[in-house]
């Protein structure tokens, strides 16, 4: 199991600290709609080098932090942190663990930093895909995504085939 | 590459009927190549057991769910991830279904799944459930929930 | 006719305001006019209860299904039809939203729905339920069931 | 109340005569994936004039007659019936109700008929309409359809409007 632990803070509605333990083969996210489980969803995403704003649903890397509600104030950046175990060093880093983590302040700098490191965005994807192991936006099914393989045209599964070969 | 793409094909379509097969227990499925000298697309062909082979379009929004679901698992097992992240994909799924979904997610061996739902069926196959709520307006908290199936929140649709 | 566009939009934005409000128990809700001399194009913007305004595409999954109902009960307000025909337009909601849903098809006066749906909440809102089975395979039969809510048939999820 | 009944033969799954009658404020129509409830409402909104073969997710008119399945062999026709109640002779046809049906037979050959007599597909709209009630694809919701008065862009918002109003 890889995946090991997940904290946000700031991104979206989690305002608050908010730490996941995650070593577990299947873990079920639940809640009332517009409670937060896509933002989690988000979160993940975004730490592992998800650009695309639309995939993000928001309008600029501003709108991922915390715009504030009516009983609390803006914050001034969002972060998250996704820890990884390492395996026999599948990541080539050398740790027992991996900590990916990605922040966004309201000047619009940007962070990312492996193990605390500070280090650019395809360094990040460097070592997501140094494993072997896919990655990119195949592996996460966003809602609504699912039958998407279903009504892609051929000539797009075709691609698609040949980016998972 | 030209064999790595061949083999990767045969991976993938012999995990689809596989997993086609055991959502709907029994009827066909396979993938078609369209050719024109090379290679040009990848094309779906199935049949629901007990129903005649139709245009894909004819499918209801479940069965092409699940179609879908049988097809994005081979392509999981043809190359591994680090984890994988469902949001809310059985949503337009029967009871009955659901319960095949979670079956289909419990039987992928080494694989780390990360699924949002609003059904039961699926939490139920979870190895740990994690609840977003907003007691403060506009903001997320999380708490963890035993998983008795007594104490299934309540949001459960 | 632009006077009656005039009507009209004022009669869409209100009746969509009241059913906003009455949804999500709260929040604001209104249509923005987007004019370069003359109308282009009309926009929404809401504000969901104890949040701050923000662009829509944030909203969640669920939220968008409610606020376009909320707007599609108040175009079926300005321009009354024959009936009304939803297809399982429930699915994204939580079970908390799926009541909310049925009592605002309740109170809609004078209008007669058909809804198709997974959930047990919205059956229960019916006056009439129709089974859809396929016992022979390829064929529907339709049965009528009895409304009583132990009787709600257990493909419901 | 309008609608009072609608009669299904050889449409789509609907291999046998079905009858529904739907005289409540109410109906709600359940069953499991693929039993043909989608089926139901495909066959509403064709008899009602829908042409758009994507909305009725069929490739050919002809797709809409039952295909046979493992058990039971084609059929040569699909035929389509609802009967609206007609208070105060609101549609101006002078029954205490409207019948209205459709049909297609393997020759592509089409029928369209009010209270039994032969009519053409604009006849069928003209009478639709002459409620003055508003008709055409806007008060039917298929499956997933709910956010795309949402999901618009505003140029195409204003143009829905104008249609209602
Ligand atoms: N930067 C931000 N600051 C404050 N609130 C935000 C921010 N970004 C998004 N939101 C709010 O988050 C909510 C959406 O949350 P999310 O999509 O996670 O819900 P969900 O739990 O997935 O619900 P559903 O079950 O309906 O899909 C929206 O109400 C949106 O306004
Ligand atoms: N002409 C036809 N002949 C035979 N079967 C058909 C025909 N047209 C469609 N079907 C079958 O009807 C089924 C789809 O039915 P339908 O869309 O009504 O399901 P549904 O009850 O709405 O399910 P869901 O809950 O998944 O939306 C498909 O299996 C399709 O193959
Ligand atoms: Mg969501
Ligand atoms: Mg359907």
């Amino acid at each position: 199991m890889y995946l090991k632990s997940l904290h946000i803070q700031g991104f979206k509605t989690f305002e608050q600290s908010t730490t996941l333990e995650l070593s577990y083969p299947i873990i079920a996210i639940v809640g009332p709609n517009g409670s937060g489980k896509s933002n989690l969803v988000d979160a993940l995403r975004w730490t592992l080098c998800e650009q695309n704003l639309r995939t993000l649903r928001a309008r600029s890397m501003l709108d991922l932090i915390f715009a504030g509600s009516a009983t609390r104030r803006p914050v001034s950046y969002a972060e998250a942190e996704v820890v990884f175990n390492n395996p026999g060093d599948v990541f080539g880093t050398g740790g027992d663990t991996v900590t990916v983590a990605r922040r966004i302040f309201r000047s619009k700098e940007s962070d990312f930093l492996i193990d605390g490191k500070s280090v650019q965005l395809r360094d990040v994807e460097a070592v997501l895909t140094s494993t072997g192991l896919g990655f990119r936006h195949y592996p996460f099914i966003g809602q609504g995504e699912m039958s998407r393989i279903f009504t892609m045209k051929p000539e797009e599964r075709k691609t698609l085939f040949e980016e998972v070969a | 590459a030209s064999t790595l793409f061949e083999e990767t094909f045969a991976v993938i379509e012999k995990a689809f009927q596989e997993n086609f097969i055991k959502m709907f227990d029994g009827g066909e499925a396979r993938l078609v190549r369209q050719e024109n000298g090379e290679l040009t697309g990848i094309d779906i062909d199935v049949v629901l057991p007990g129903k005649r082979r139709q245009p894909l379009e004819l499918l209801s929004g479940g069965e092409k769910v699940l179609t879908a679901a049988a097809l994005q698992f081979a392509l999981f097992k043809a190359r591994p991830s680090l984890f994988y992240l469902l949001d809310e994909v059985d949503n337009a799924l029967d009871e009955d279904n659901v319960h095949r979904f979670a079956r289909l997610l419990r039987e992928q061996e080494d694989s780390q799944f990360l699924v949002v739902t609003h059904n039961r069926e699926t939490m139920l196959a979870a190895d740990v459930l994690y609840g977003v709520t907003m007691q403060e307006s506009g903001v997320s908290k999380v708490v963890s929930l035993r998983l008795d199936s007594d104490e299934v929140p309540v949001h459960a649709s």
